[in-house]
C-alpha cells in the first residue's frame, strides 16, 4: 500500500546531508567552521566593520570524538527575534536579496548545528548583540521534523563591555586530524583575500594560528539593485507584476528593472505587442508570456550594473598573495564587469612566481568565489579547466616544473555553485571567457618578467 | 536595513535549479525525460507490472524552442486526490520508506513541470488510473512561492479501455538536438538493465526509438524493512522513541530495528547501561545519547537483510548487454549483499569484449544506480575511480586499445549520490571495495577468454 507524505526542507537536508557537504566527521568539521566564518564576514561587510573573527575548537570527549567548536565575530549582530530562525531554521536568511554575498542558500549555519544536534544530541549556544547594549543569549535546538526552533533557554541581559556582534558555538563528532590540513587551509586562503580582517584560530591541542589584518580599509560593500531583465523568466515576471505599485507598464518596466528607461520600455513593449498605459495587473496569461519573449529578443539592454558587487580588488589580492607566499613577482588583473543570465560578475586574477612557493609539475590553483576559498572539487571547476585546458603556460616561457601559484576570484551577485557544497563553480561561457582574458593578461606579464630573469642570467654568464 | 524571510522548498529549487540539473535548455530536456521515465519505472515495479513506456516529444514553437513532452506508462497510477501534491510539491512523494527505488527526494517530477512552467508559463496535464475503472485529469501549475498546486481544471470520467496507468505531459523551452545524444543514450541504458520493459521513443522529428522487452519475468521488488541498528543517530533514535508503542525498552530494540533480538538488544542495552525494562518514552537526553552511543560501540550487529533490494540479476544483465553489443565474450558478477551506514546495497558488474564495441583507448564504462543510468560526471563517480585507478586491466591481457566495455551497478536503500542530479556516486570505502571485488573476478575471467584467444591465434599462425 502505497504512502504519501511531504517533508520540511530540514527533513530533506538531515537525510542527505551529504548533498549538502557533511559527509564525514572530518568534512563536517570543515563545513562547520566555514559556514561559519563566511556568516560572520558577511555580517562584518554589512556594517562595514573591519572583521574579527575567532574561531574555537576544543576537544570535549576525546574518546567519543566530540569536539565543541565556537566562532565569535565582531559582526552586526542578529535581533534577538531573530536568532532562533535564523540558527535553527532551514532555508531562512537575510542574504535573498539581489546583491554579492558569501551566503546565498538560507541553510548553511543551521546545518552545522543540525550536524552537532545528531551526533552529540546537545543544544547550540548562540549570543549576539546588534548595538552594544543588549545582548541576547538562546540555547537552541532543531525541530527536524517541522523545520523550527526548539527553545531551551533564552535570556536577556546588558551586553558586557558594551560588546557587539555574535558568537555561536556547539559540540560536534568531528575527526580534527583527518581535517586539519584543509582547515589551515582555509583560514589562511580566506586572509588572502580579506586582509582587512583578522582571523584567529585555536584548536584543540591550543596551537594558535593568527592573522591579523593588514589593512585598515574597508572594502566598498555591495549594494542591493533592481534586477536585470536579462534571463528574467515568466515566474519572475508575473510575481513582478503582482507586486508592483506602478499604474501602467511603461513605469513597471522603468521603476522595476535596472538598465530599462523610457525609450527602452517603450521599444520592449512594441516588440511584446503591449500597450504603455495597460495596467500590470491587468495582463493576461498569454500577454505575460509575450512580454517575456520580448525581453529575450530585446538585445539592446545594457550590460548590468555593478554596484552589488564587491570585487576583492587589486591592491588588497597582491597584499594578500604577498603576504602568504612572499613571492618575487605578482601580478595582478581586474577585467570589468560582465554578466550571465542578468547577473553581473566580476573576474580578478593573479599569477605568482618564486618566493615561498614551492616548485610543482601541477600548478598550484587557489580558488575563490566571493572572496571565499573553494579547497574541493578542483577538477570539477570551471577555473582548473581555464588553467589547465585554455591557457598554454609554455606559451608565457613558464618551465615544468615551476614555483607557479594561480589565483582566481569570481564576485557574482549568483555564484553559478555546483553543489549545495559551495566547492565547484558551473563553466558559464561568460564566466569561462573572462577568466580566459584575465589569465591571458597575467600569462603575457609573466612571460615579461621571465624573458628578463632569462636574459639577466645569461648575461651572467658570460 | 536587514530583511530576514523564509523561502519554500520550491523557491529554493526554483532559484537553485542548476543544482537540480535543470542548467541549460538541452540538459533540462534530458532531465525532464530522465525524472518522468524513472517514475514511470517505479510505479509499474510497485505494481509487479511490465513496465509499457512511451515518451513522445513534439516541436510545438520551433522559434521560441519550444517543446511538447509527454511520457505514458502502464504503472500503478496515482489516487485522484494525490495527484496534485504529487506533481505540483516540492518534497512530497511515495519512496520515503526504507527500501529502494530510482526516486528518493520527493522533487523530481515537479522539477521537471516546474522548468517547464517558468519557462512557458503554461499548465501541465496530468492523467491518472490505479484501477483501470475511473480516470482522473487535471491540468496543474505550482505555486513557486507557497510550494502548492494550483488546480487549473480537473475532471473524474471512466477510463477508456479499462486503461491504468499515469500519463504527464507539459510544454518547456529545450533544445533537442543538443540532447538528443544522451537521451538516446539514456533510453538504451535503461533497456539494459530493465529488459522486461518496452520503451518507446517518438521524437520531435518523428523517429522511431523502440526496445521492446526481451524477457517476460517481474523482477522480485523490494520490500520495505526496519531499519538496522548501524548508522543511527540520535535524531532517528529520538524520533523511534517518541513514535514506539513498545512498553519497555527490550520490545522497543527488538520490534523497531531489523537483527536486534533479545539476545542482542540485552547485550546492547548493558553496554548503553539501561535497563530492559525502562519504559522508551521515559529516556532521559542523556540516556537517549548513551543507548545511540552504545549503537555504536556493540560491533557485533549482523548485516543488513538485503530485503528491500531488487539487483538488474545475473541473467538481465547479461540479456541486456547482449542485446545491445552482441559481444564475443560477457561475464557479469554479482556480489553477495554488503552496507555502508546500516544502508544494504548489492554490487553487479559486468565486462563484454568484442562484438560491435568499438575499439577505445579509454575504457567504455556504463554505470548504473538503482536501475538508473548515470550519464554526466564520470570523472567524480566512485566506479571511475575503481575502473581507472584500483584496477589495471593490462593485468587480465587486456590492450590498448581494446573492444572493451565494464558495466557497474549499484543496488541500495539509499544510493550515496553526490548530487540533487544523481549523476555521480560517493566513495563510500564499502562500496569502492565491492566495486573492486567484482571488477576483478571480471578480469579474472576476461584474462581466460584473452589468454585462449592468444592461444587459438598462434596456433593458427603455426
Ligand atoms: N555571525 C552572524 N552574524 C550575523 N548574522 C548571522 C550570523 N550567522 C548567521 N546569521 C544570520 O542567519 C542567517 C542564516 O544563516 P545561514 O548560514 O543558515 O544562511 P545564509 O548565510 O543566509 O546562506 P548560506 O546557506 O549560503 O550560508 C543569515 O542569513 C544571517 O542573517
Ligand atoms: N508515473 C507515475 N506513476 C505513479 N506515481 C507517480 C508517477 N510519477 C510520480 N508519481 C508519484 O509522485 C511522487 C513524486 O514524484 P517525484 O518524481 O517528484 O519524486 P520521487 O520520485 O518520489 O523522488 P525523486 O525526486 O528522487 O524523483 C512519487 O513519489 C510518486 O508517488
Ligand atoms: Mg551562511
Ligand atoms: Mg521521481
Amino acid at each position: 500500500n502505497v504512502v504519501y507524505r511531504a517533508i520540511s526542507p530540514s527533513e530533506f537536508f538531515y537525510k542527505n546531508r551529504d548533498i549538502a557537504g557533511f559527509s564525514s566527521p572530518a568534512r563536517s568539521l570543515y563545513m562547520s567552521i566555514r559556514e561559519l566564518v563566511e556568516n560572520s564576514l558577511d555580517a562584518a561587510e554589512m556594517g562595514r566593520i573591519l572583521p574579527e573573527v575567532l574561531i574555537e575548537l576544543g576537544e570535549e570527549d576525546a574518546e567519543r570524538g566530540v569536539y565543541r567548536l565556537r566562532v565569535v565575530d565582531n559582526g552586526v549582530g542578529v535581533p534577538g527575534d531573530k536568532i532562533p530562525s535564523a540558527f535553527a531554521t532551514v532555508l531562512y536568511g537575510s542574504k535573498y536579496g539581489f546583491k554579492q554575498s558569501r551566503g546565498t542558500f538560507g541553510l548553511g549555519g543551521t546545518m552545522a548545528l543540525l550536524y552537532g544536534q545528531i551526533t552529540t544530541n546537545k543544544p547550540a549556544k548562540i549570543m549576539s548583540s546588534t548595538d552594544g547594549k543588549t545582548l541576547y543569549i538562546y540555547e537552541l535546538m532543531i525541530d527536524v521534523v517541522e523545520n523550527k526552533p526548539r527553545i531551551i533557554s533564552s535570556e536577556k541581559k546588558p551586553s558586557p563591555g558594551g560588546w557587539r556582534g555574535t558568537s555561536v558555538e556547539f559540540s560536534l563528532e568531528a575527526d580534527y586530524p583527518g581535517a586539519r590540513a584543509k582547515i589551515l587551509d582555509y583560514i589562511k586562503h580566506t586572509a588572502i583575500v580579506n586582509p582587512h580582517a583578522t582571523l584567529t584560530f585555536i584548536d584543540s591541542k591550543g596551537r594558535l594560528y593568527h592573522y591579523p589584518r593588514m589593512v585598515e580599509k574597508v572594502p566598498e560593500p555591495p549594494r542591493e539593485t533592481l534586477p536585470h531583465p536579462v534571463g528574467v523568466d515568466v515566474e519572475m515576471m508575473s510575481r513582478m507584476l503582482m507586486e508592483t505599485k506602478a499604474r501602467n507598464l511603461l513605469t513597471f518596466l522603468t521603476t522595476s528593472f535596472q538598465k530599462i528607461g523610457p525609450k527602452t520600455a517603450k521599444e520592449v513593449l512594441e516588440l511584446a505587442g503591449l500597450k504603455p498605459e495597460t495596467s500590470p495587473r491587468k495582463l493576461s496569461h498569454e500577454q505575460v508570456t509575450a512580454l517575456v519573449d520580448a525581453f529575450k529578443r530585446y538585445d539592446k539592454f545594457r550590460p548590468p550594473d555593478p554596484t552589488p558587487l564587491s570585487p576583492v580588488g587589486k591592491d588588497f589580492l597582491e597584499a594578500g598573495i604577498r603576504r602568504i607566499f612572499n613571492p618575487d613577482f605578482v601580478h595582478v588583473v581586474q577585467r570589468e564587469p560582465s554578466s550571465y543570465s542578468g547577473h553581473p560578475f566580476i573576474v580578478e586574477a593573479a599569477v605568482a612566481y618564486g618566493g615561498t612557493i614551492p616548485v610543482t609539475e601541477t600548478i598550484m590553483l587557489f580558488r575563490f568565489a566571493n572572496k571565499i576559498p573553494l579547497l574541493y572539487d578542483e577538477r570539477a571547476d570551471v577555473a582548473w579547466k581555464v588553467v589547465e585546458e585554455k591557457i598554454d603556460w609554455s606559451n608565457y616561457k613558464v618551465p615544468k616544473p615551476a614555483p607557479l601559484a594561480v589565483f582566481t576570484s569570481i564576485c557574482s551577485t549568483k555564484v553559478p555553485y555546483k553543489t549545495v557544497g559551495k566547492e565547484a563553480i558551473a563553466d558559464r561561457p561568460e564566466i569561462e571567457r573572462e577568466l580566459t582574458m584575465a589569465l591571458r593578461e597575467c600569462g603575457r606579464n609573466l612571460k615579461l618578467y621571465l624573458s628578463r630573469i632569462e636574459k639577466r642570467e645569461a648575461a651572467a654568464k658570460r
